[in-house]
Order: structure tokens, then C-alpha cells, then sequence
């Protein structure tokens, strides 16, 4: 899977992921990738975040939403949303699971609770970085 | 006026030392940063989130070593069936598509679903066939794959065969 969170200079958040699901999976199966609040959301003001991992538990915690919905209904910040998400609620399914993020202030977020997750980001400093392994 | 920022993934995994060569593991990193600057080439332009993310995604759905476009895992039928979806923050605009054979950059199809249709998400055939009638380039199935995800494949079927598919690690199931 592979996707991509960005903020422009206008203030407006944007999200998008693609997929081919996984090895040997079931012709017609559909993941959360293409699911618009499991596998990726934008919403301006709040994040943008694509995911990666088992799909069938992403679309189950409507995951991507829900990093959105512990930060404008509970007031986490980006890192509490989504460290939660990962680390808590996905690890707690004993499933493989990353996912990106960006804030309405331009903060990234790439948890994963993997060996390792290929991403990279240029935050608003214009630095860029890539990573593959932790 | 907000300061732009980006940021990509291309899965995660075991991403095992042992999977791929030192030269894979470079070529897969330039590929991440051709991504990065692909997007952040339309953001310090001036241009939207919307476009920045599409760009990105289709750098890495053209990379081999990503699973996604060029590169994607295979069905138990030995094709390949892509899923993809963008959304914009701004309006909560959404377009997807699920289970394409044909389209090259299903995430150009998810973004020609969101700004010229009125659904949400497409499936399958007629999935590919709107994409088309948009003019969006189409490829034979076989364009997606790589040596990488065949043999991944067959490994997994003789897992099946034998009676140990529960012992087949993450990276033989999800690359």
C-alpha cells in the first residue's frame, strides 16, 4: 500500500492511498484503502491521514476517522491520535499496522507497530526525509 | 497562508534485510524521495493539497518496489485487482475505486471518480471502463506485476499445499 497526506499554502488538507490489497487474497476482496474514513480521510482544520496494514481491522475501527474523531471530539493532539491508534488500539488486534499524518499545522505523524514502514516527509522547515526500517 | 508540508508511506512489514538488495533497498528510498518531490514540487508552487497527494501517489504506484500500481501483489487467481481513494479536506470531496484490473494509476481513477461523477466509489469492470471514458491511460493486467510478487505467490500456494500456510511469515503475506 502506499499513499500520501500533504497540507498547501491555502490552509487545505488532502489524502489519498493505493493499494493491491495482499498476496493470494480473494478475487472481488476490497480492503480500506478505497473505504473513505477507514483507510484514508482529510478533513480541513484537523488532519489528513492514510493507513496501511490488514485492511479488515482498518475498516472494522474506521481507523483513518478515528484518529480525526480523537482529535476534534477529544481534543488529542496528532501524536496522542494517532500513537493511540497504532499502538493501543491496532497492536491490541495483534495486527501489523502504520499509518501517516498531517496536522492543520503541518506536523507529520508516521507511527507503525512493524519492523518498518517505507515514508518520508518534508515538513514545513523544507527538510526532506525517508526511512524504511525503525 | 499556511507553510506547505508533505509526508509518504510505501507499507509497512518485516521489510526483512534478506528480502531485497542493498541496491533495492537505494533504489526504493530515491523512489520515496522522487514521491516526496513530486508533491512538493505543486505545494511550493502554489498548487493544492489535492494535486500535491495525487502526484505523489502515482510516483510510487509506478515504482516496482511498492504494492501498488507496478508492483502490486497478485490474487489467489494470479491478477492483479487494485483499490485506491483520495479525499479532499477543503469540501470533503471523496473518490475511490476498488477492485480495477486495468487503469495504470487507479488513483487517477479515484480522482476522476470524485471530480466527475457523483459517486463516492466504484467498483470492478465498470470502474475501469469510467476511467476510460475519461481518457485515462489503461494497461494490460499483466503490466502490474513483477518477479518479486509471482514467486511471492507461488511460495505462498506450495504454504497452501503442504498444510503450513499458518506458519507463512508477514512478509510472505503482505510483501
Amino acid at each position: 500500500t502506499v499513499g500520501a497526506v500533504a497540507l498547501d499554502r491555502q490552509g487545505d488538507l488532502a489524502a489519498a492511498t493505493s493499494t493491491g490489497g495482499f498476496n493470494n487474497k480473494p478475487a472481488g476482496r476490497v480492503g480500506d484503502t478505497p473505504i473513505v474514513g477507514a483507510g484514508t480521510y482529510a478533513r480541513n482544520g484537523v488532519c489528513a491521514v492514510s493507513c496501511t496494514g490488514q485492511g479488515e481491522v482498518f475498516m472494522r475501527r474506521v481507523a483513518a476517522y478515528d484518529v480525526a474523531a480523537r482529535m476534534s471530539y477529544g481534543g488529542q493532539t496528532l501524536r496522542q491520535a494517532t500513537d493511540t491508534l497504532v499502538f493501543d488500539v491496532m497492536s491490541g488486534h495483534k495486527i501489523g499496522a502504520g499509518l501517516i499524518a498531517i496536522d492543520a499545522f503541518g506536523q507529520v505523524c508516521a507511527p507503525f507497530n512493524t519492523l518498518g514502514m517505507a515514508r518520508g516527509w518534508i515538513g514545513t522547515d523544507g527538510v526532506l526525509n525517508v526511512a524504511t526500517h525503525k | 497562508m499556511s507553510l506547505p508540508a508533505i509526508a509518504i508511506h510505501g507499507g509497512c512489514g518485516t521489510l526483512a534485510a534478506n528480502l531485497q538488495s542493498e541496491a533495492d533497498w537505494a533504489q526504493t528510498r530515491a523512489h520515496l524521495e522522487a514521491a516526496l518531490r513530486a508533491g512538493w514540487k505543486i505545494l511550493t508552487a502554489g498548487g493544492s493539497a489535492l494535486d500535491a497527494v495525487e502526484a505523489a501517489v502515482v510516483v510510487l504506484e509506478d515504482s516496482p518496489h511498492f504494492n501498488a500500481g507496478h508492483g502490486a501483489a497478485l490474487t489467489e487467481q494470479s491478477v492483479h485487482e487494485l483499490d485506491a481513494s483520495i479525499m479532499d479536506g477543503a469540501t470533503l470531496a471523496a473518490g475511490g475505486v476498488c477492485t480495477v484490473r486495468a487503469i495504470r494509476n487507479p488513483i487517477r481513477a479515484a480522482r476522476a471518480v470524485m471530480d466527475q461523477s457523483d459517486c463516492v466509489l466504484l467498483s470492478g469492470d465498470a470502474a475501469d471502463a469510467f476511467a476510460r471514458s475519461k481518457g485515462l491511460p489503461t494497461v494490460a493486467n499483466g503490466y502490474f506485476t513483477t518477479e518479486r510478487r509471482v514467486q511471492a505467490l507461488a511460495s505462498l500456494k506450495a504454504r497452501a499445499a503442504r498444510g503450513t500456510i499458518g506458519l507463512a511469515s508477514e512478509a510472505e503475506r503482505h510483501g
